[in-house]
């Protein structure tokens, strides 16, 4: 019943399979489709699609990256990234600042961005964090998708042990779910800012957390990010931490961000949605929409600042 | 589906550099199947981390003989998740 409701009466106060997921993105794209289309830009190694919603008022736009739920057991982002997509095409024509947005610029949204991982969630390990490809040599499955990029591969925080949760993987780019991402963003040529979504530790993140160099913009990564969590945390309180990511929680070497920033994505951000203390992955869902809600509060400053701030 | 009962989340409260490098050791001891909600980082950060019911006590006495502060964040994972496909089939239906 789920994949027949249209996106005004899915319930986004809960959490939601695969395949419902898959449902409501397809709803949205036939509700709006002079608005939202969808890219499938590869496969997942068990042959699962790769899925981006593209929100496009014309062509040729520069573009404004989102991508939740790279490790799959954090269930709140894939729950905020379908929330965020509904606000999206919702607000488009009503709200100004939105409106403006999408007549500069382009807004691609990847809401499952782990798709093996997520199934295994539902079906087999809640816990599950890695995707789902088999290591040659070792019974432990999986690699950790966000030490897996081509920024420092390889390097400290990350780990050479399959059986671990940090595992590198064999290669920089060896998983098709970090594959897919690097191909489209190099053939795109135009994503301005780029923002993974994480849980559960409250930060707003920036380059980099391979090496302790700071980035030359810096202070201005600060500067907007400080922005961002003032504005989430204006509407429920939520206190939030920011910097980059090696000075604010450690050295993580392959992450996304600091291969998209590497790129010449000057803004480009990681979030650690809620919680602190208390549920950790296993957040209850009637956070999601809270948390989606103050958390598009913050991706509204980073998406203005970029429009506005073009390179 | 991977059954969680009696796991339960400690929170670490580390006080120095020896003792995150304490919890830090925790990580090599691969017997013990720590799961690293988050990593020992900085001191006075809280470092969260899913233990085995097999394991629990061993992991309690290392850190209380090592004068580790810690509570309980989630005293049995496996009703927190219980609770969380009960709601989901309620939507469903």
């Amino acid at each position: 019943t789920e994949n027949a409701r249209s996106t005004d009466s899915f319930n986004y106060a809960t959490y939601h399979t695969f395949d419902e997921i898959n449902a409501f993105i397809d709803n949205l794209v036939n509700e709006n489709p002079n608005l939202v289309s969808k890219i499938q830009i590869g496969s997942s190694y068990e042959g699962r699609p790769l899925n981006v919603l593209k929100f496009s008022t014309g062509p040729n736009r520069p573009a404004f990256w989102i991508d939740t739920g790279i490790h799959s057991r954090e269930w709140v982002t894939q729950a905020s990234g379908i929330w965020f997509a509904k606000k999206i095409a919702t607000d488009y024509g009503k709200d100004a600042s939105l409106t403006n947005t999408l007549n500069n610029i382009d807004i691609l949204l990847e809401i499952v961005t782990n798709p093996d991982g997520y199934v295994y969630t539902h079906k087999s390990d809640r816990m599950w964090r890695k995707t789902r490809s088999p290591n040659s040599g070792s019974l432990c499955v999986g690699t950790d998708p966000n030490r897996n990029w081509d920024a420092g591969f390889g390097g400290p925080g990350s780990s050479s042990n399959p059986c671990t949760e940090t595992y590198r993987g064999r290669a920089a780019h060896s998983e098709p779910e970090v594959k897919a991402i690097v191909d489209f963003v190099k053939s795109h040529g135009n994503i301005k800012g780029f923002v993974s979504i994480h849980s559960y530790s409250q930060m707003l993140l920036f380059p980099y957390g391979y090496t302790t160099a700071r980035t030359p913009d810096h202070n201005e990564l600060n500067t907007v990010s400080r922005n961002a969590v003032n504005a989430l945390a204006s509407l429920y309180g939520t206190s939030y931490t920011y910097g980059s990511i090696i000075a604010t929680i450690y050295q993580a070497s392959g992450g996304t961000i600091d291969w998209t920033y590497n790129q010449g994505i000057k803004y480009s951000y990681s979030f650690e949605l809620r919680d602190t203390g208390r549920y950790g992955f296993a957040l209850p869902a009637n956070q999601i929409i809270p948390t989606a809600e103050e958390t598009w509060l913050a991706l509204t400053k980073l998406i203005e600042h970029t429009r506005d701030n073009l390179y | 589906m991977e059954n969680y009962s009696g796991q339960q989340v400690l929170r670490i409260f580390p006080t120095d550099e020896d003792q995150v490098n304490l919890v830090r050791a925790l990580e090599d001891l691969e017997h013990l199947q720590i799961d690293f909600w988050t990593s020992p980082t900085k001191v006075l950060l809280p470092i969260d981390i899913r233990v085995s019911f097999r394991n629990l006590q061993s992991v309690k006495v290392y850190l209380e003989s090592n004068n580790i502060q810690y509570s309980i964040m989630i005293h049995d994972v496996q009703s927190l998740l219980d609770e969380e496909q009960n709601e989901m089939r309620r939507n469903r239906a």
